[in-house]
């Protein structure tokens, strides 16, 4: 049985792709085997990992409407122990099309199925959104990673996710639980970012990890190289955050 | 006839609202007479002039749902020019309700019908998606404003942004034409920041504001205290940037 956690958070812009990418990359790294599974039609952590965006029949799209196809759709990154499910702009028209579909909440549950065995911990980078894409990403995973921008909206968004994470609890997912909250783009010299932090921490006792990812420039170049940090420049404070929070990750498997 | 423009961007967190709550406060300072909807279930427009989100029966989702309703769920804002058609988390359901609906682009289009002759001008906050709300903002204006981030992950974007443009201007909105590309949380120090504000200035020939809004801490603090940059800190050099962006605006209504 993998691990499988859904990246989420609705707030646009906190560090979704960022995190799943790079966490990725890091647990990789250390030879354990990862699938990243991008769930978002903007195709981002696709080319963050330096992979071209997938038409129609090669994207994630194509697992979401026949599930048992999936297998074939994986691609290998340049980390040999990385695998990439990606996405494409065809996975804008899912969402609509979703809504009619039989079990459409279990779509990219049923597709991971097949695919559990070959991976030890699956990461699905999710939409700025609480649509059905979304949905399915919480539907497949066991566990979901918040990150949290340290900043005012992002703070605000923080109460109708853990609603939607309830109501997902309350129907198709019961055994979902936060894995984590992450704390991104966090800048110790402003009151604001330590101000949220705070809030943060008191809002999720004890399931916020104690990594926490600085603002680092280096990590918003990266993906113009289609690299995760760990290629493009190991020494940058962003890369330490991320290789912290790996070693989190992989220590407490997360229980609730 | 108001004139109507949509600020959207598919990218999260690159500054949409921060962009339509300033730039309506701004010119609304400027006594011309501004709505601003609030078209995402984040609502934090809503909350960015101070409002509570709104409950079912009295946010813009009711409009969306019976159109003529809409000059009842308007309200008022601390700025004497400027209204809001508030937003609040029951909008998250109204994506999926649409696609159902008859005229399901037009739904905000029709509801904004009877309010044209009360407002010169009328600035929609679309989510971070190119889904059902985000079409019936694109429908509703007869320009749009691309508010653009520095960064990497925003460039890739604009191109998917534009498509969906076509679309829109293919199908049922004919006229609609961009308005005008701002560069948001510019860093000048940064190479990054440098070389995505020349792609997008060589992209969007001509159509890119002089104004461009730096990155600047007042403008996600002034949120927290519910106010538009011009009521919380006049003198910053983020609040500069808007004022010089209403000024652009207010000039040139934008043609195409
Ligand atoms: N710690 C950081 N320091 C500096 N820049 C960052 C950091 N984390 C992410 N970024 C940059 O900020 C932007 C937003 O991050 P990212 O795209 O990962 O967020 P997201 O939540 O996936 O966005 P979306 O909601 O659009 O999916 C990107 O341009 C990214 O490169
Ligand atoms: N120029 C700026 N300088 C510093 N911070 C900014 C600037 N513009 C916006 N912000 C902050 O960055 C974050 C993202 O901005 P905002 O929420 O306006 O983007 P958005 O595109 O509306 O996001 P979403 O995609 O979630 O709707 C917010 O916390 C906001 O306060
Ligand atoms: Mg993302
Ligand atoms: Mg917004």
């Amino acid at each position: 049985m993998a691990r499988i956690v859904a990246v989420a958070n609705q707030k646009g812009g906190v560090g979704k792709t960022t995190t799943a990418v790079n966490l990725a990359a890091s647990v990789a790294a250390a030879e354990h085997k990862v699938l990243l599974v991008d769930l978002d039609p903007q195709a981002n952590a696709t080319s963050g990992l330096g992979l071209e965006s997938a038409d129609l029949e090669h994207s994630v799209y194509a697992a979401l409407m026949e599930p048992s196809n999936a297998g074939a759709l994986v691609r290998s990154s340049e980390l040999p122990f990385l695998d990439v499910l990606p996405s494409g702009p065809d996975l804008y028209g899912a969402e609509i099309e979703l809504v009619e579909y039989e079990e459409r909440y279990a779509r990219l549950q049923n597709a991971l199925h097949g695919l559990e065995s070959e991976y030890e911990i699956i990461i699905i980078d999710c939409p700025p959104s609480l649509g059905l894409l979304t949905l399915n990403g919480l539907c497949a995973a066991r566990s979901v990673l918040i990150p949290m921008q340290c900043e005012y909206y992002a703070l605000e968004g923080l109460s109708q996710l853990s609603k939607s994470l309830e109501m997902v609890r309350a129907g198709p997912n019961p055994d979902l639980y936060v894995e984590g909250v992450l704390l991104t783009m966090f800048d110790g010299r402003n009151n604001l970012s330590r101000q949220v932090a705070e809030d943060v921490r008191t809002n999720f006792q004890g399931r916020v990890y104690d990594a926490v990812i600085p603002r680092n420039v280096r990590l918003s170049e990266a993906p113009s190289f289609g690299k995760p940090i760990l290629l493009y420049d190991i020494s940058s404070k962003g890369c330490q955050g991320y290789l912290a929070l790996a070693k989190e990750f992989l220590e407490v498997p997360g229980t609730q």
